[in-house]
């Protein structure tokens, strides 16, 4: 037997609503679906097979494909190689998808691993901004380099990394205020703070119970911004994962970590058979 | 652009007196992509759209609605039915009428406890504020910066205090009996931490709110049914608040929220600053929602 076109605008929408019910963005999935579409049309399989299960299997290698690709780097690895102590890293995103409370727990991993860590705080906006990560600071040892409310976002990233070479830090992890994607004054400030720090690494925190939202928030920060690596918050909160397949097919870039809960411990590095498991088992 | 589709879907049945079932499931699937893509719960989607069907073939159509009026008419009918007809108001029946805020982790209840403050003291009631947050670094002082700002409203600072129980108690016993209304922020968390949830069972236990508010993320995908109606099951839910809706997210989660807790739409959060809240109008809610 052969799948022709009729065959698969039939089953298409089955394999549509799997990746949407999973939070695969609407866009991300059509396109997905049009990619399989593609490879598999006209293509001979065995009589004894039923149609449903050679797309099924086409979207799954599909997948798996595709997040082997993100979970393929390192984040120590990268940071070594494309720059050298103290390295820059810059957190940036959307409005409460936990950027501050990731830093903090990267910061745990550096400390770990023997690093200086130096935490700076260019959240200058958000009321309790600086408070709370100082508190973190404290909790875990790390000084803090802040400013006052108010002051200029990119000078206290760029005087952060200034006091981290005076120093002799391994690493500055630089927060920023949480944003719209859509903001034009936002977007255009966080360009701003990029150009000034020059920072070793962008990472994009995303809310992993996200739905369509994460496709505009990826596209938006690369376009504004750009970004080398993301990490997926909230990963514990029984999510089904389809955010990661959205950016994963929207840009080849790693997904560094997963936030699995709110202590300094509860970030890993991305695994494709969390994955595996809860999406495709 | 989905409107236009749907919008286009519709105009094609507008002039026929009777619309043949191809017509009207070109309708339907316009409708569907149109919810999905507001990130609506897909299962939600489908019975919607089931009872949209069945309205328009079982009943009869008011003689002075064309055809195409009718469908608009079931469509918003069905949506506004779960999210509230119209505006939702709180109404105010004692003092101190004390209203809680839950929700997930960063939805933005911290924030909207600030603009239910200065909405509420706006409107001339003497407000009183307090955390019960005692996981989240500096989150009392988050809120205490955030309330400095607003007129009218008395801030109970509880920075030092870590049991849920005093906080509450003392705090209470601090709002004079002056105080209209007290708004009360408590900690985020999700279904899956068992612990936060009994917390979160206890702090109503103990405040015992008139009123509890759900903050729904406009961001949040397929699970908001889910996790609603975690909360649902956990404590009672009296009606929910949409935040971040000034982005690009249309926020479909609050009507998986809806349907879950039975609570309607309250307030929209349209902003980061304490005036960045609107009352919830069906018209312009739902003519977002489907794009
Ligand atoms: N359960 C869970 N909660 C998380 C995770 N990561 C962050 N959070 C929680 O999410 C909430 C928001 O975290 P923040 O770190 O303040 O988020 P943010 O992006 O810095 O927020 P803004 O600066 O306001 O934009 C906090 O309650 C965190 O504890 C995670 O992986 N799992
Ligand atoms: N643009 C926009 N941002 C909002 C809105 N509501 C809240 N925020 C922002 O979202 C982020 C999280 O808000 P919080 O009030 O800290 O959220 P929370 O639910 O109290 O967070 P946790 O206590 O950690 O669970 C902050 O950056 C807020 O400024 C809104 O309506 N629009
Ligand atoms: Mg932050
Ligand atoms: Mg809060």
């Amino acid at each position: 037997k052969e799948i022709d076109l009729k065959t698969f605008e039939e089953l298409k929408d089955e394999l549509l609503l799997f990746l949407v019910e999973n939070d695969v963005s609407y866009e991300v999935a059509e396109d997905i679906i049009s990619r399989i579409r593609s490879k598999l049309l006209h293509v001979k399989y065995d009589r004894s097979l039923e149609a449903i299960d050679i797309l099924k299997d086409s979207l799954k290698e599909y997948i798996i494909d595709l997040m082997s690709i993100s979970a393929q780097r390192d984040y120590f690895a990268d940071l070594s190689s494309r720059g050298s102590p103290p390295y820059s890293v810059l957190f940036i995103g959307f409005n409460g998808v936990g950027k501050t409370t990731t830093i903090a727990k990267l910061a745990y991993l550096h400390k770990n691993r023997g690093d200086r860590v130096l935490l700076a705080c260019s959240d200058t906006y958000r009321a309790g901004a600086i408070e709370q990560l100082i508190e973190h600071g404290e909790r875990l040892g790390i000084p803090v380099f802040k400013y006052e409310y108010g002051a200029d976002p990119a000078a206290v990233g760029y005087d952060a990394l200034k006091y981290a070479e005076t120093k002799k830090y391994d690493v500055v992890l630089i927060d920023t205020a949480g944003r719209m994607h859509v903001d034009v004054n936002l977007m255009e400030e966080l360009r701003k703070i990029n150009r000034v720090i020059n920072p070793t690494i962008k990472i994009l925190v995303l809310d992993a119970l996200a739905g369509n939202d994460v496709y505009y928030q990826s596209k938006m920060f690369m376009e504004k911004v750009g970004f080398d690596g993301v990490i997926f918050t909230k990963i514990d909160a029984d999510v089904k994962g389809g955010a990661l397949i959205t950016v994963s097919h929207l840009y080849r870039k790693p997904i560094y970590f997963l936030g699995v809960g709110q202590r300094y411990e509860d970030l890993v590095k991305f695994d494709i058979n969390y994955l595996v498991n809860t999406l495709i088992g | 652009e989905i409107s236009e589709r749907l919008k286009k879907a519709i105009e094609r049945i507008k002039n026929r007196v009777y619309i043949d079932e191809k017509s009207l499931n070109e309708v339907l699937r316009e409708i569907q992509k149109a919810l999905i893509l507001a990130d609506v719960n897909v299962k939600i989607v489908f019975e919607l759209t089931n009872r949209i069907k069945e309205r328009f073939e079982t009943e009869k159509p008011p003689h002075e609605l064309t055809i195409k009026e009718y469908i608009i008419k079931i469509i918003f009918d069905e949506l506004v039915k779960i999210l509230g007809e119209e505006k939702n108001e709180l109404i105010i029946t004692k003092k101190p009428f004390k209203i809680m805020l839950i929700g997930l982790e960063g939805s933005g209840k911290t924030t909207t406890v600030a603009k239910l403050a200065y909405y509420y003291s706006q409107k001339g009631y003497k407000v009183g504020v307090f955390s019960t947050d005692i996981h989240r670094p500096a989150a009392i002082d988050q809120l205490e910066q955030l309330t400095s700002q607003i007129k009218n409203v008395l801030f109970i600072d509880t920075k030092n205090e870590k049991n849920v129980n005093k906080i509450i108690i003392n705090s209470l016993n601090k709002l004079n009996k002056k105080i209209d209304i007290i708004l009360v922020d408590t900690a985020g968390r999700h279904k899956e931490e068992k612990s936060l949830l009994n917390e979160m069972k206890l702090i109503e236990k103990i405040l015992k709110p008139d009123f509890t508010f759900l903050v729904i993320d406009a961001t949040i995908g397929q699970k908001a049914y889910d996790q609603a109606k975690a909360f649902h099951d956990t404590v009672k839910i009296g009606g929910i608040i949409i935040s971040k809706m000034d982005g690009t997210a249309r926020g479909g989660g609050a009507l998986s929220a809806a349907t879950a807790t039975g609570a309607k739409i309250y307030f929209i959060g349209t902003g980061e600053k304490i005036r960045d809240l609107e009352e919830y109008d069906p018209y312009s809610f739902v003519g977002r929602l489907l794009g």
